[in-house]
């Protein structure tokens, strides 16, 4: 049985934001550890990777493994109906077909319980391989936001250039141009490590879905490396990350 | 011209 316990409504609705937009259905697993999900976009050009540690849950019991296919849209109308601040439970059997969630509110006062069916879900898992990244760089969450945003306006795709001198996103396209650079602050806010300079080039509009998950952190972690996907890992407070990878544009 | 690649072929089924 998996028995787990959300204090704020509000940051379940900020992870289902994060992945309603790329992913419409997907498994979540919960094991004792936690809970995690991993699923590719409909065009299989990028993959989100969730991961939420019992640290951070008000409750967790997991007695036995459990996957638990959801429809994220459902899901979205079903958070929608609590309030923020509701402490929320989400509970299943051992072999669920539904879920349910109970919400909370914070006196007490008001209850409100739901059932979500479940869907019987055949996902591929893929094994992502631990990389070496050839730059890091960290950022506010909101100035990532910003960038993607502005850089969609002027072409499909996005160049992404690290170097020891800062970090370069650049756009071109048929109203002209667009290029944005960021350095190493003094004041840690832009935090940039590169072991070899690097340039790779992405498809905007994912980066631009990726930013969804700018109201669950502050900062934002952008991982490059020759040949592998891009990685953007948002933390979620004290439960664990929200991880996006898309496969880069390569030349004919 | 630049080409998108799939993210299956840089991370493998388990």
């Amino acid at each position: 049985m998996l028995e787990a316990r959300f204090g704020e409504t509000l940051l379940l609705k900020k992870i289902v934001d994060a992945l309603k937009e790329i992913i419409s259905q997907s498994t979540l697993d919960c094991t004792e550890t936690g809970m995690q999900l991993q699923s590719m976009d409909n065009s299989h050009v990028s993959l989100v990777a969730l991961s939420l540690q019992t640290e951070g849950f008000e409750k967790y019991r997991c007695d036995r493994n459990v996957s638990l296919g959801l429809d994220l849209k459902s899901l979205a109308k079903v958070v929608k109906s609590a309030s923020g601040d509701d402490a929320v439970t989400l509970t299943a059997a051992d072999k669920a077909d539904k879920l349910l969630l109970s919400f909370e509110s914070d006196n007490k006062s008001r209850t409100a319980d739901y059932e979500l069916k479940l869907l019987n879900l055949d996902q591929d898992h893929l094994g992502i391989p631990e990389t070496n990244y050839a730059c890091i760089v960290q950022m506010p969450s909101s100035e990532f936001a910003r960038i993607c945003r502005d850089m969609s306006m002027f072409s499909e795709s996005v160049v992404i250039s690290c170097t020891k001198q800062g970090i370069k996103f650049s756009a071109n396209g048929d109203m002209g141009s667009a290029n944005i650079k960021l350095s190493d602050t003094s004041k840690g806010d832009i935090t940039i490590d590169v072991d070899e300079p690097i340039t790779q080039s992405f498809a905007g509009r994912y980066l631009n879905t990726f930013t969804r998950a700018t109201p669950l952190s502050d900062r934002v972690k952008i991982c490059l490396a020759p040949d592998v996907p891009l990685l953007v890992e948002y933390p979620i407070e004290d439960y664990g990350y929200i991880r996006y990878y898309l496969a880069p544009k390569v030349d004919e | 011209n630049r080409t998108q690649t799939s993210i299956a072929s840089y991370f493998k089924k388990e």
